[in-house]
């Protein structure tokens, strides 16, 4: 059987570094297929083909590894290939037993045989063994993990019947980083979201979420759990209605006493947001229309911007775009005489030549860090909160922190093969 | 086809000549032992019947601590049980013999060869 634990002829056999010579794969989009002879009894071939199209794509929520079914091209071009069998199967050298005890196998960075003499089920069942759990199992093996005794972990060797949801733990997704690292990437805007609820007292209160926008597909990020939710990233489309469907450039939340605006910038618009009716304004109280320039509802603002955040505190809004800060008054409608100013100017290093000086991705106040954000490509620059200020004098206003990488603060924030966004 | 009524196959029920024979005595749970990578030696390439003698109690101790049972070192009914359920096909990765890497050791034969110093 130690032949099955090595790759078939043609495999990539490349040690990543994170993983001090494990085998891994070393290409960033994989392809897999259910073979049309491994076809299983048990199941509909479309609900055998989805089940493992959301395996493999909770794998890629956790990884930087993207997945993508492949029906095409020829077999041996295919990185994953998959089927059911019963005894003798699939020219493999493993022999299934019959239902009981083995119900799959795999081979790292080859392939993975189901016996279908198990009593497979969709996820949508509490009998039988989850055709799911066990997908999500051996593609584990297949990226190069063992079996893990850890209670949790879906890498053990043994079936446990799963809970209500299937999801990939902390250790499991460490696991899968140690060989593959963390996911990268810029993102088009990040911002949180007030949501205003009534307690069973009847009391309003304020929670947040935080949203990270990337093209056309976003996450909500969970900060009590340090990771993104549950099957994201989705579309814009479906979470936001009336809203541009890809590449916003920033988010602005005017949030006082009397105010609560929230506003999607991207080209030279923006668009006002309706939190209570989840959907963009199509006109105001006085019935004009949205979107509108962003030069007529913000004089002086130039577009397109690069992004954009609101100071609670000193009630500005500050935009950015290339390597110039405009401070925008809201109360005033205006931006400050004292600007535009350059972005190292406004926000100086707090160590020399430590600093994103131009372009940025994102700002944002993070209510969950009770700081500001600058985001460029795959790092961040954190501005002096007043706390950091007190704990350390000298420490210019604005003053930005030496960058750090956004994964160590943001964790799991995955893309998914763009075939599986609307799963 | 296995046989079922029910238009969700909930009632799946495979045919008895189809079934995983279960392990009940000795041999079986050497075979298991040598199968799964519980035998001796760092690659987990037992003898294909399986740990014998100290080897084998050594080898239960060990399947029974990390599904734990009582480390005793018996094949007794609960760690019979232990080696009747479902299960992946992969052999398992045994903490105590194997490194941290815990990746499967490529035999020598196929070990890309050393460059000489220069």
């Amino acid at each position: 059987f130690l032949q099955m634990l090595l790759p078939g002829p043609g495999r990539q056999l490349e040690g990543s570094p994170q993983s001090g010579g494990t085998l891994a794969f070393a290409k960033k989009t994989l392809t897999w297929r259910l073979v049309g002879e491994g076809y299983s009894s048990q199941l509909s071939v479309e609900e055998q083909r989805y089940i493992f199209r959301l395996a493999f794509r909770m794998w890629s929520e956790v990884m930087p590894l993207n997945f993508r079914e492949d029906l095409t091209a020829p077999a041996a071009a295919i990185d994953i290939k998959l089927g059911f069998g019963r005894g003798r199967h699939l020219g493999c050298p493993r022999v299934f037993d019959g239902s009981g005890q083995e119900f799959a196998h795999a081979w790292r960075l080859g392939d993975i045989h189901f016996d279908d003499d198990e009593h497979f089920t969709p996820p949508t069942s509490d009998m039988g063994i989850s055709l799911l759990k066990v997908a999500v199992h051996e593609i584990g093996h297949v990226l190069g993990l063992p079996h893990s005794y850890r209670a949790g972990s879906i890498m053990q060797p043994n079936y446990i019947p799963q809970g209500p949801a299937l999801e990939l733990d902390w250790s499991d997704r460490k696991a899968i980083q140690k060989l593959y690292g963390s996911c990268e990437g810029a993102f088009d805007t990040v911002f949180d979201w007030i949501r205003r609820e009534r307690n069973h007292h009847g009391e309003v209160t304020v929670r947040f979420s935080t949203y990270f926008f990337r093209r056309s597909w976003y996450w909500l990020y969970e900060n009590r759990n340090n990771r993104t939710r549950y099957g994201d990233p989705i579309l814009i489309l479906t979470g936001w209605h009336g809203v541009p469907a890809q590449d916003i450039d920033a988010f602005v939340h005017v949030w006082t006493w009397g105010r609560d605006e929230r506003y999607f910038f991207k080209g030279t618009q923006y668009w006002r947001y309706d939190s209570d009716r989840d959907q963009a304004h199509t006109e105001d109280e006085q019935g004009k229309r949205y979107p509108r320039s962003i030069s007529e509802g913000f004089p002086g603002i130039p577009s397109p911007l690069d992004t954009a955040f609101y100071d609670r505190r000193r009630q500005l809004i500050y935009f950015f775009r290339g390597s110039l800060v405009f401070a925008f008054d809201v109360n005033r409608n205006r931006v400050l005489g004292s600007y535009p100013k350059e972005l190292a100017d406004a926000f100086p290093a707090i160590e020399r030549r430590d600093h994103p000086l131009r372009d940025l991705d994102a700002a944002y106040y993070s209510y969950a860090h009770k700081a500001v954000f600058l985001l460029k490509g795959s790092a961040y620059w954190k501005v002096a909160s007043d706390g950091d200020r007190q704990r350390r004098a000298g420490l210019p206003p604005n003053g930005v922190f030496p960058r750090q990488p956004i994964p160590r603060k943001w964790f799991d924030v995955c893309d998914v093969h763009a075939s599986t966004l609307d799963m | 086809e296995t046989l079922f009524h029910s238009r969700g196959r909930s009632d799946l029920a495979p045919s008895p000549l189809r079934r995983a024979t279960p392990i009940a005595d000795l041999r079986a749970a050497q075979r298991f032992l040598s199968k799964y990578g519980w035998a001796e030696g760092p690659s987990g390439a037992g003898p294909p019947e399986g740990p014998q003698g100290a080897a084998l109690a050594e080898a239960l101790r060990r399947f029974q601590k990390v599904n734990a049972l009582p480390a005793s070192g018996n094949l007794d009914a609960a760690t019979l049980a232990a080696m009747n359920r479902p299960r992946c096909g992969v052999p398992d990765a045994r903490p105590q013999l194997r490194d941290k890497s815990t990746a499967p050791q490529t035999p020598p034969g196929l070990r890309p060869r050393a460059r000489p110093k220069r």
